[in-house]
């Protein structure tokens, strides 16, 4: 089973802004 | 046929031939006639000049051919030529043909930097103590375990008046030591000046301080200096670079006038000097062909049973160790790509959330995965997994 790439849209960085990747 | 490698392509050591170093080279004499001219020497007239270029000259047509000294009339009556090599030589022979009765003293010197500092190499003298504090040579050479400088007897006359000064190296030397195997006989046989001192006419009797009582001069032609060009057995010719200096056309992955220095890329292990049975050749470090630098370390040479000694300086194209041979944190190698391969490093690529971090496996590529991600880069859901909405913990179990 080939699962999707992980979709950036969909995570949540509000509690996480300054891990947030520059992409 | 190359002379300092062998059919194979194999270094092997290499000597220029023996020449006059002489030759050519300009004469500085203390004393020369012709200034101001009398009636046999005129300076400034090519027909009655007797000037020092004529000792070195290929000689030919010249007329006149001998170097004549000034008329010395009073003590000290020594005259001084000096002969600038140009660069080093390592010496077989010294001589000096006299155009009228030979010194009974004469003093043979030379220094190894272009003529700051003097050694002596040889005395001539029938009066050695008197004139220079030492006892003739003994007949079989040098009694210490090195080679020194002997007072040999003084150039005898010939019956055509004139007579031959005549040193060779051979003479100073104890029997059976070897130039290969010898750090002190190739420091003895060195030189890049040579300086002939002629101390005492013939005609003055038999102590130093006889005043003169006649006008007397030197007279002398064919001074040759035979040796090899100095190139520490990593060159079989020299050469004049673009100043005009002469140099050895370096091989061996060395270089300097006298090849006396490995290149600076090619130094795995220290320079030697060559010998006839071993080149020593300085190596060039193992890069890889990703580095254009690298320095000498010691230690490492030894450790490695005396074969490697090179570390890599500036590693590029994300390579890294002392060889260039692994990639750079962040980086994995390339299975498909050759080691020397610009692109043999691939960057890891990891996700910057599936990852919990950016180094890879160097050999695999495999990024550190956080729990429930997979993938080379870490950009996936495990199966059983499925992605949150969460940057810290991306995948999570599937209900």
């Amino acid at each position: 089973e080939v699962m999707p790439t992980l979709d950036m849209a969909l995570f949540d960085w509000t509690d996480y802004e300054d891990l947030k990747p520059d992409v | 046929a190359d002379p300092c490698h062998d059919e194979g392509g194999a270094p092997r050591g290499c000597v220029p031939g023996l020449v006059n170093a002489a030759l050519g080279r300009e004469v500085l004499a203390s004393s020369t006639c012709g200034r101001p001219p009398t009636r046999a020497c005129d300076a400034s007239d090519p027909r009655r000049a007797h000037p020092a270029a004529l000792l070195t000259s290929a000689g030919g047509t010249a007329n006149p051919v001998c170097w004549h000294s000034d008329w010395l009339t009073q003590v000290p009556l020594n005259v001084t030529l000096t002969v600038p090599l140009g660069k080093a030589f390592e010496l077989v022979f010294v001589s000096l043909r006299f155009c009228s009765t030979p010194p009974t003293s004469v003093a043979l010197l030379k220094s190894q930097d272009h003529g700051r500092s003097w050694a002596p190499l040889g005395f001539f003298s029938s009066h050695c103590g008197l004139d220079y504090g030492r006892q003739p040579a003994p007949a079989d050479g040098p009694a210490g375990p090195g080679p020194e400088a002997l007072c040999f007897p003084e150039p005898q006359a010939q019956p055509d008046g004139g007579g031959l000064l005549a040193f060779s190296v051979q003479d100073s030397s104890p029997p059976g030591l070897d130039l290969d195997s010898s750090p002190v006989l190739q420091d003895w046989v060195t030189a890049t000046d040579i300086r002939i001192v002629l101390t005492r006419p013939a005609m003055l009797g038999d102590t130093r301080d006889t005043p003169a009582m006649v006008p007397y001069s030197y007279s002398a032609t064919e001074l040759q200096v035979g040796g090899r060009c100095k190139c520490n057995g990593h060159s079989s010719r020299c050469l004049l670079d673009t100043q005009g200096h002469l140099i050895c056309d370096c091989r061996h992955g060395t270089e300097g006038p006298d090849c006396g220095r490995c290149k600076p890329f090619y130094c795995d292990r220290p320079w030697q000097r060559a010998t006839a049975r071993e080149a020593h050749a300085c190596l060039a470090c193992s890069c890889n062909g990703h580095a254009r630098r690298c320095r000498f370390n010691m230690e490492l040479y030894r450790l490695s049973g005396r074969r490697s000694g090179g570390v890599c300086l500036n590693c590029r194209h994300n390579t890294a160790g002392r060889h260039c041979h692994y990639c750079r944190e962040g980086f994995y190698r390339d299975p498909g790509r050759a080691p020397s391969d610009r692109r043999a490093c691939r960057a890891c690529d990891c996700h910057p959330v599936g990852a919990a971090g950016k180094t890879c496996n160097q050999t695999t590529g495999q990024c550190p995965c956080k729990d429930g991600v997979t993938g080379l880069t870490c950009n996936r859901c495990a199966p059983g997994f499925q992605q949150s909405r969460s940057p810290v913990a991306p995948c999570v179990k599937t209900p």
